[in-house]
């Protein structure tokens, strides 16, 4: 007889790789870090529309800021223009008419 | 005045809906 030596070693070495994956950089186009072009659109607005917003927004009485008052205040603009964007923004919901069709209020300014 | 409440209610809604 012959002696037969027979060793098996099933030992595995394991590595397991858990990597978490760095965070992503997301792309965010709000091009919010330069306030000031006044031919920029900031949030779906055009210029002519964000000022009036801001004035309206500005204005404290209850009954809100009447286009005259709009007009006098944005000399540059026409009454025309003026009421073109009071109309997309009520029609978006940011200003309201008031006590009449000529005075608006803001409703993120409550 | 209840037109300006009214009003309002409707402008916020329309903010609401237009945001979504």
């Amino acid at each position: 007889g012959k002696p037969q030596s027979t060793s098996v070693s099933g030992a595995k070495g394991g590595v397991s790789s858990n990597i978490t994956p760095p965070s992503r950089p997301v792309m965010e186009s709000t091009g919010g870090s330069y306030a000031g072009a006044n031919n920029m659109v900031n949030n779906g607005l055009s210029a002519n529309q964000n000022q009036v917003l801001s004035l309206i927004r500005s204005c404290p009485d209850p009954q809100g800021i009447s286009i005259q008052d709009l007009k006098q205040r944005l000399s540059g603009i026409s009454l025309g223009v003026i009421k073109q964007a009071v109309e997309f923004l009520s029609n978006e919901g940011h200003i309201f008419s008031t006590i009449d069709e000529d005075h608006y209020k803001s409703t993120d300014n409550d | 005045l209840e037109r300006i409440a009214r009003n309002k209610r409707a402008a916020l809604e329309r903010l609401a809906s237009a945001q979504t």
